[in-house]
């Protein structure tokens, strides 16, 4: 039901109604997955409806997730240095 | 180490943006990372143009994806000035790059150092409070549903495809976590943010860690 929640951030395009309906639909059913998980804990992510609900998770990460990681150096934390050297 | 720090509170972070169906999150968070620099160095808070990163960085590829790392090098060789954002604003697609006098207004970077901090989150934090606002890359596979609260489940590291910016951390509650901002409006997660676990590397939000120097 495009009437529905989130309805104001239908994207725009070429985009069937039936796509969009089963993108939302794939959407609710993995709200409730991983919501499901960790019911208890505290404090722990909440995950619904949102401007993204109408995008299979396929197109939301061929349009949304376009970056990766670069291998960098490991931190180089410094030694503590032993209280007779500080001044 | 405090329990709780905020770059926001410090009135050096812009507002969150919205990418729209640009792949550019890369340059977002490299050009966000850029206006806190400056105005931690006292220049006003003015928003950047992420527009001129996506069309000029030749070693990217504009709203069809990029590194930060690549972002910062280009900025770092070319000693390209950023304009603002109102001169060179976002369009949501890749365009020709538009060049700008040498004497026109504008912001560079003087350097930016990169480190994997998996492991020493603790000694990322305290880069946080000496560097700045810090980029870095995570897993958000399932940021698409995302809608408060603290994430610790439903990613993993090694598979990060998406660059933010972390504006700080609050160790008061049981739970710590990063504060992170997004560029997918404000109407997304916690007024645009996205709050992450601390410790354990979640989402992998430690291993490709950058701040930049102005």
């Amino acid at each position: 039901d495009n009437k529905g929640p989130g309805a104001a951030f239908i994207p725009s395009g070429p985009r069937s109604r039936e796509r969009q309906t089963a993108a939302f639909r794939e959407s609710l059913k993995r709200h409730h997955y991983l919501n499901s998980l960790f019911p208890g804990e505290n404090y722990t992510a909440v995950y619904g409806v949102n401007q993204f609900s109408y995008l299979l998770p396929e197109e939301f990460k061929a349009i949304y997730l376009r970056s990766k990681p670069s291998k960098y150096p490991r931190y180089p934390v410094e030694a503590p240095k032993p209280t007779s050297s500080v001044p | 180490l405090p329990v709780k720090f905020d770059w926001r509170d410090k009135h050096v972070v812009t507002q969150v943006r919205n990418q729209h169906m640009c792949g550019g999150c890369w340059a977002f968070s490299v050009v966000g990372a850029v206006e806190s620099a400056y105005a931690r160095k006292g220049q006003p808070l003015e928003e950047l143009s992420v527009q001129q990163v996506i069309d000029c960085s030749y070693n990217n590829y504009g709203c069809n994806g990029g590194t930060p790392s690549s972002a910062f090098t280009w900025l770092n060789k070319t000693q390209v000035k950023l304009v603002k954002d109102s001169e060179y604003p976002f369009k949501v697609q890749n365009g020709l790059c538009r060049y700008f006098s040498d004497s026109h207004p504008g912001y560079s970077i003087k350097d930016y150092s990169a480190f994997d901090f998996s492991g020493q989150e603790d000694e990322m934090a305290k880069a946080l409070l000496n560097f700045g606002p810090l980029v870095v890359v995570v897993d958000a596979m399932s940021w698409q549903d995302y809608l408060g609260g603290i994430i610790q489940h439903h990613c993993s590291s090694g598979e990060a495809n998406h660059a933010v910016l972390i504006t700080g951390f609050d160790k008061t509650g049981s739970t710590p976590y990063w504060i992170v901002r997004n560029s997918w409006g404000s109407s997304w997660g916690v007024d645009g943010y996205a709050h992450v676990k601390m410790g354990g590397n979640i989402c992998g939000i430690a291993d490709s860690v950058s701040a930049v120097f102005v």
